[in-house]
């Protein structure tokens, strides 16, 4: 009654932005920018405030039906709680490992997550293998399947050095240190100027991180 | 060839969350 009048319905996941603030490299503004961000993306379609696979195929590409193994890989991520949406609370904690802040161990874990499509812990041959086409069949660079097996084997052989057949992610590790443009994709500079993107109602954050 | 196969899959236009950040 008097209390749901006094409190508007929020978005799930967004009754504790200090709580993420705390345990994600973002500030209090900062989440508060990108509740503004998540309200645009988690209406787009369904009114719902939730993110929906196509709503976030949406946003990437301008096409709420176009796919992608590698889109795909990363909203199954975020997707936490594996209920196929991403809520508010989701959304930040995944962004955060994107964040140029966020620690480089974190940003290891998550790409070699992403990479290990059928999630058995490792990174297996099949899968590298499945990725580099995949990544071919988007773009308009064509190599032969010979081309495509030697570039494969000689990451291989840089990569698996235990020569078990498989990646594990001590090795993916290894495999980061030596080449950091691994990493690449696994920072959003944009996460930095967040509060900058969505000004509106930053002067209002603002005073509520004084108060906390 | 020095190709790394990661690196070429970073090229994916599905690592570009860029468009997260854009104006509708």
């Amino acid at each position: 009654g008097c209390f749901s009048l006094k409190r508007p319905k929020q978005t799930p996941g967004y009754e504790k932005p200090s709580v993420l603030a705390a345990e994600t490299p973002f500030t209090v503004s900062e989440v508060k920018a990108l509740y503004e961000l998540f309200k645009k993306l988690s209406n787009s379609i369904i009114n719902d405030g939730l993110i929906h696979k196509e709503e976030f195929q949406l946003a990437l590409f301008r096409n709420r039906y176009r796919r992608n193994l590698f889109a795909d890989r990363i909203f199954d991520l975020f997707d936490i709680k594996r209920n196929g949406v991403i809520d508010f609370e989701e959304f930040v904690r995944s962004l955060g490992v994107f964040h140029p802040n966020a620690l480089v161990e974190d940003k290891m874990k998550f790409a070699f997550r992403l990479y290990d499509l059928r999630q058995t812990g490792f990174i297996e041959r099949e899968e590298l293998k499945e990725m580099v086409l995949a990544l071919l069949h988007e773009s308009e660079l064509v190599l032969s399947d010979d081309e495509v097996e030697m570039i494969v084997d000689n990451t291989w052989k840089d990569a698996d050095t235990n020569g078990d057949g498989k990646i594990d992610l001590e090795e993916w590790k290894e495999l980061v240190s030596k080449n950091p443009s691994l990493l690449k994709n696994m920072t959003l500079p944009y996460l930095k100027d967040i509060t900058m993107a969505f000004p509106s109602f930053v002067l209002s954050s603002e005073v509520e991180d004084t108060e906390i | 060839c020095n190709l790394n196969a990661f690196d070429i899959i970073s090229y994916s236009a599905g690592f570009d969350l860029s468009g997260l950040f854009e104006e509708k």
